[in-house]
């Protein structure tokens, strides 16, 4: 197949030696406008044929899975503090899995869109779209994961993008004679309700005494958690505490020494 | 500080090239998150528990995992909403173990399997690589957590 041969990677600039094939490039999702999503893909490294074939997504919105999930959480590579080449990760999904890490909506990362008025108007529902396209697209593209089991993965964000798209999925295959094999998802810290999300947050905040009782009460009787978007006063209480009462900390562990 | 190594390495041309990336000159770097996209999204469900209601339906296999010290979309967060879903137990909370430690706790109900990862922040694999690895293997497997 020669798509597949084209984007067939052969080494990554100070990549060590491995066993497994991996293959990136793009894949157009909408020909009209000329959107395209780039992917990477990282093949088991045992007996990647019988293997199941992981997404993983990465959230933001308009964050990048090649970044985040590919190259500091569970793809086969660490890049070093230089930036001049990478080490293995010993705990790499890719032992059991073959990885597909896909830049989603257009905009993210190498991920792009000829039409430039595309990244002030994306959403949730063009990304489920665009994201089955690809999928449909690539197993095109690599005939030999058509009818493989198929799993969606994803943190953060991507507690929207992975159910969206499973729905999409589970729709495309009810009226499609080649449906995709998906067997299950799995989200991790997952945006999933407006409400119990933000009422669940601002009571860890509190539960893990990073805000005061007062500021923890404000929240709570001030702000609607069902609203999209907070009011003047919410968004100065929730400024009041992140830039007053939580102090100089990684919100994204609490514990860990913040990258300064 | 990790992902500043990637706003390196994944702009230089090398990379790009041995990618087969960026191959129509996108007029702006490679950057971890894109700051236009973030602010001008313009469509998002107010709530996805109705979808995760449908895949259920659809007898998917469904694991939500949460590191517990995560304070953007906490654990807390994540117990509130999957509590809306009212799912009966199948299998009772319990502390599931690697290497003789304690990766977190989980409990299994009917179509949905919930875990923490101790210690775990928001990228979970980036914390506590050895248990997401541990959580992944179970997911695959479709088994339960190790409960030693």
């Amino acid at each position: 197949n020669e798509e597949e041969e084209a984007d067939r990677i052969v080494g990554l600039p100070g990549q060590p030696k491995v066993s497994f094939q991996q293959f990136s490039g793009y894949v157009t999702v909408n020909h009209h406008v000329g959107r395209a999503l780039f992917y990477w893909l990282t093949e088991a490294a045992h007996d990647p044929l019988s293997q199941p074939l992981v997404v993983w997504l990465n959230g933001g919105p308009g964050c990048s899975s090649v970044a985040y999930g590919a190259s500091e959480e569970i793809g086969p590579f660490r890049i070093n503090k230089s930036a001049s080449g990478l080490y293995l990760n010993k705990f790499s999904w890719n032992s059991v899995a073959n990885l597909l890490f896909l830049e989603t909506p257009a905009g993210v990362g190498f991920s792009y869109s000829n039409r430039s008025s595309d990244l002030f108007d994306t959403g949730d529902g063009r990304t489920a779209r665009d994201s089955l396209q690809f999928l449909i697209r690539w197993l095109d593209r690599f005939p030999r994961y058509k009818g493989r089991e198929v799993y969606l993965t994803g943190e953060s964000y991507a507690g929207h993008y992975v159910p969206q798209l499973a729905k999409a999925i589970l729709t495309y295959n009810s009226q499609s004679k080649h449906p995709i094999n998906l067997k299950g998802i799995m989200v991790g810290n997952a945006v999933t309700d407006n409400y119990y999300d933000n009422l669940g947050t601002v009571t860890y905040w509190w539960s893990h005494a990073m805000i005061s009782d007062k500021t923890y009460r404000q929240l709570i009787n001030t702000c609607d958690f069902r609203r999209q978007k907070n009011s003047d006063q919410c968004e100065s209480l929730y400024s009041y505490a992140m830039d007053k009462e939580f102090g100089n900390i990684d919100q994204y562990n609490i514990y860990a020494p913040p990258c300064n | 500080c990790t992902e500043k190594y990637a706003e390196v390495y994944y702009n230089r041309p090398d990379v790009q090239k041995a990618l087969h990336a960026n191959i129509t000159r996108i007029p702006y770097k490679w950057t971890a998150c894109s700051e236009v996209l973030n602010r001008n999204w313009n469509d998002t469900d107010i709530s996805v528990l109705p979808i995760y209601r449908d895949m259920i339906a659809a007898g998917l296999r469904i694991w939500v995992f949460s590191g517990d010290v995560d304070s953007v979309v906490p654990v807390t967060a994540t117990r509130y909403s999957l509590a809306q879903l009212k799912l009966a137990t199948k299998i009772p909370w319990y502390p599931w173990y690697t290497k003789k430690q304690v990766g977190g706790w989980t409990e299994v109900y009917e179509g949905l399997t919930f875990a923490t990862v101790r210690g775990a922040g928001h990228e979970v694999p980036l914390f506590k690589p050895r248990e997401a690895l541990q959580l992944f293997k179970s997911f695959i497997q479709g088994k339960p957590l190790p409960k030693s």
